[in-house]
């Protein structure tokens, strides 16, 4: 299977240190993923892409994760999402031109799955910017807000949070990912329930192994204590990539290929 | 003595916690200071004074610290330091304009004598917009910037991030607050030599206290640990209130009313 992930935030709020995370938490033997290519969108944004084989039950999945160094870092962010737009928009033209020869190339097509937006922890609730972006994007791509550097709130204020970016959502109807929820499997009734109540996601990300309990894991060594990226109590890093990678991929997949892909058809069919 | 300071950065980087943090730890009987006012600037700016009685080597001094909350907070945010600018000269207008009278309001002098300005802990370098309110700021009133959240930050990285944010402060001539460094006194220069190195301070901020050890301490408490506002190694909020209340206060309030002052009249003067 294709499986392609963006992440899209302003600088400096992990995102490139959160893919490094989910491709070594993924990756048993790790090494440095193939970075695909990079490619200037306007003079604003640039998009990395950075793949890897990875193998999730038996299945191996080819996962691409896009990021997006230099969106929303000017003085003057007007439009700022305009070329990210165009970009998911351009994946589904290209897929549809070549649906319609007999030949199409499979790893050309860099349909986005999932789009990570990620969320400053400012601990007070969405910027202008962020809910703009989101707005955009919600109608076009399986969006999933995470709330980024989530070490950075206590656990009081992290709760406070997630209510007031969820209220913000819903009273701007932005259009987020909502996994489904009823299964046959209570179980998976059950953990879909959990992960719905869990967003927005809280994530921390690391570069770094740390020592704790004498075992080696993922995590921030700060001088008071360790913040460790896979401890469910400590962020949702874990949930997040179950989501991802186990759970929801196949939902992700179809959703874009058959929903997404048929609302940009008829659009370009009626226009 | 008036001692008036000014904090200014993004939302959400913890700048009225920190004047809430400085007011604590300063006032042993801490009841909510006197809410002076507050002004909106232009429709994207506010003014918030906050005024207090604090006691300092047995000195009564009037703090007033202005927070300025909307500044930078939109999608563009192209000349969101003019209003910022435009206050500061209007303290210097009014004080000229009321100097040549002989009564003077003293409680009505806004001058600033200090600009602490809060840089977000991306651990990359300055925004765009850091560095062009910096310079705006830099030549107009005694500038000092701040690594705000430095709980975000860990220690290497941290040590990274302050030598990249001087680097870009000496590469784009950004006029800084430099404390003098030489004195009679060799205790007071080594003291000056450290403030000088640490710099740009990080700060922790808190409106809680939790207990350290059996002792109660202002600080923030996550899952692994609790990041205490007044320890040094965990940041440098103590250097810095130090530099405010009581090694600089005098040399921050003499060089805004003679130098600042000065030239905001020589410009006036010549125009
Ligand atoms: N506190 C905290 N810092 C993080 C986290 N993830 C990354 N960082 C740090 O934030 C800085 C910027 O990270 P980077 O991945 O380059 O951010 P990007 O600009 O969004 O790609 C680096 O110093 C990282 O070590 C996190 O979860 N929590
Ligand atoms: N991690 C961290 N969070 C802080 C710190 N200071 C304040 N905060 C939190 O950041 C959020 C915004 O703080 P606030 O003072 O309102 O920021 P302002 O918008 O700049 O005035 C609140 O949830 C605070 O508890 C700090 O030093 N470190």
């Amino acid at each position: 299977a294709n499986f392609t992930i963006m992440v899209l935030g302003e600088s400096g709020l992990g995102k490139t240190t959160f893919v490094n995370t989910l491709f070594t938490t993924l990756l048993r033997d790790y090494k440095r993923p193939e970075h695909r290519f990079q490619k200037q969108l306007e003079r604003t944004v640039q998009i990395d892409v950075v793949r890897a084989e990875i193998e999730e039950k038996g299945f191996n999945v080819r996962l691409t994760v896009i990021d997006t160094p230099g969106f929303g870092d000017y003085v003057n962010n007007q439009d700022c999402w305009v070329p990210v737009v165009e970009f998911l928009d351009e994946q589904h033209q290209n897929y549809m031109a070549h649906e319609q020869r007999a030949q199409r190339q499979e790893k050309d097509d860099l349909r986005v799955h999932v789009c990570l937006y990620f969320i400053q922890p400012t601990g007070h609730t969405l910027k202008p910017l962020d809910i703009e972006v989101m707005k955009q994007l919600g109608s076009r791509v399986n969006l999933i807000p995470i709330i980024a550097k989530a070490d950075t709130i206590t656990p009081g204020d992290l709760a406070i949070f997630k209510d007031r970016v969820r209220d913000c959502i819903s009273t701007h109807n932005i259009a987020v990912y909502s996994p489904p929820v009823q299964s046959d499997d209570e179980e998976n009734t059950r953990r879909n329930q959990s992960i719905l109540s869990a967003m927005p996601f809280s994530v921390i990300s690391s570069e770094n192994d740390v020592v704790v309990n004498g075992e080696k894991v993922r995590g921030r060594q700060y001088l008071w204590g360790i913040a460790e990226v896979e401890n469910e109590a400590h962020c949702d890093f874990k949930k997040l990539r179950n989501l991802l990678i186990r759970t929801h991929m196949h939902d992700l997949i179809v959703s874009t290929e058959e929903a997404h892909y048929e609302n940009f058809r008829m659009e370009k069919m009626s226009a």
